[in-house]
């Protein structure tokens, strides 16, 4: 297969991190996949860490993704 | 707090070391462990008892990858450790990731930190939002008193306070940008960007992004002081000076330069000031105002001299002016003066303070 684009990569680090700390739904990617549901999360994320809320995948953003954290989510119960 | 404040009814809690990380001996992950719960139960009526077999209500130990829970680790980096709220079975276990290089110190990641963190939830805490407290998601190694005040109300608001408390010093919680009443450390320009310090923190301005970024100082510059007196930045050497009491740190981007620290006395001060409050570099002048009490100083950073004549008033020099000074900026002929909740914009050309505004708005509050 090619190898993926670095946006493709940062989109894919995104949706792991936001699946498992925010509770992003699991499911198919691609276009059907609803933006909208990534955008509350991304927004959900950037409050909690004060960064601007934007909905995007921003650099600041993304550079707090990388970096070495706990693994309990930061919203919902944990079990 | 978790859904539904999950916590453990009984005061007295078990806990049990199931294996050792092969990184340290067992005698520190020991004392690791055993201080971090002490961190705990030195604000809270709880007594921690280890058992040495059998099922404790918090069961430690360290795996990789999937380790039998389903929450696997990653690998080096990423995901550190993780632990479940109070309760039967899993519940109050706490897992550390075996793939991380664990230390007694700053040079990888510290256990003691990151289990006072994850027996945090054990306990029932949840994460928080305030970048200095313990309970805060993302890492980062810091000295002195673990917990900030948002930690302990959290974790006395479950169990109550310790009924015999030790003296603690808490951390404050990080400042709100947004308090009419905050004043500034010190402000310096950093390669095009705004940084002010504050506490143990510090906002990064960028001039197209309205929204400043909060993060510990340690964080980003691990080898200064937690708190800031006064800095500023030659951007003709591309360095920041920081002072912190009767010393100074050079700073090119975020590595210490060679050096350093050194006296504030060498830069040709007295030797009876023992702190700077604020500095500010004048680019079109080449001199460097350094504010101490009452007077100032000003400093040639061509010949690396003391000016003579100083040190002179900053009332009879500045007029409008406070007579002290927190922290100081220059941008385009203009200085901005820092005194408590107050800020003076002051033209350096027109030698008057030309508006006066609230602290705060230098952050777009």
């Amino acid at each position: 297969l090619p190898l993926p684009s670095g946006d493709k990569d940062n989109q894919l680090l995104a949706e792991k991190y936001l699946h498992r700390f925010y509770g992003l739904p699991a499911g198919l990617q691609g276009r059907q996949r609803s933006s909208g549901a990534f955008q509350t999360k991304i927004k959900e994320m950037q409050r909690f860490y004060k960064l601007k809320v934007t909905g995007n995948l921003d650099d600041n953003t993304l550079e707090l993704m990388k970096q070495a954290r706990c693994g309990v989510p930061d919203v919902g119960e944990y079990n | 707090h978790f859904p539904r404040h999950l916590k453990w009814q009984n005061n007295n809690v078990t806990f049990r070391i199931v294996n050792y990380t092969p990184d340290l001996k067992k005698s520190d992950v020991d004392r690791a462990i055993r201080h971090a719960l002490n961190v705990w139960s030195d604000v809270t009526p709880l007594i921690f008892k280890k058992l040495y077999k059998g099922t404790a209500d918090i069961m430690i130990s360290f795996g990789e990858k999937e380790h039998g829970d389903y929450n696997p680790f990653d690998g080096p980096n990423g995901l550190l450790a993780h632990a479940y709220p109070p309760g039967q079975g899993l519940g109050g276990d706490t897992h550390f990731d075996e793939d991380e290089h664990w230390t007694k110190d700053s040079s990888a990641y510290n256990l003691f930190i990151v289990a006072a963190h994850e027996l945090g939830h054990a306990l029932g805490m949840s994460h928080s939002a305030d970048a200095g407290a313990l309970m805060y998601p993302i890492y980062s190694y810091t000295t002195g008193y673990p917990l900030a005040e948002d930690d302990i109300e959290g974790i006395q608001a479950l169990y109550g306070p310790n009924p015999n408390p030790r003296k603690v010093k808490p951390k404050p919680d990080a400042p709100n940008k947004c308090d009419p009443m905050l004043s500034f450390d010190a402000v310096t320009e950093l390669r095009g960007e705004t940084i002010i310090f504050k506490d143990r923190f510090y906002w990064r301005l960028h001039p197209q992004m309205p929204e400043p970024e909060q993060t510990l100082i340690k964080s980003t510059w691990p080898t200064i002081p937690n708190k800031v007196d006064a800095a500023y930045e030659n951007p003709e050497k591309d360095l920041v000076i920081i002072f912190s009491g009767i010393q100074m740190w050079a700073l090119n981007g975020y590595n210490l330069v060679n050096g350093y620290p050194k006296y504030i006395h060498k830069l040709g001060l007295p030797k009876k000031i023992r702190k700077i409050d604020a500095a500010v570099h004048i680019g079109d002048t080449g001199k460097t105002l350094l504010f101490t009490d009452e007077d100032y100083w000003s400093y040639d950073e061509a010949t690396g001299t003391m000016d003579s004549g100083y040190p002179r008033s900053i009332e009879e020099d500045f007029p409008g002016m406070a007579d002290e000074v927190d922290a100081a900026s220059y941008h385009h002929g203009l200085l901005y003066f820092f005194h408590e909740h107050i800020q003076y914009e002051y033209s350096y050309n027109y030698r008057k303070v030309i508006r006066i505004m609230r602290t705060n708005s230098f952050l777009n509050c």
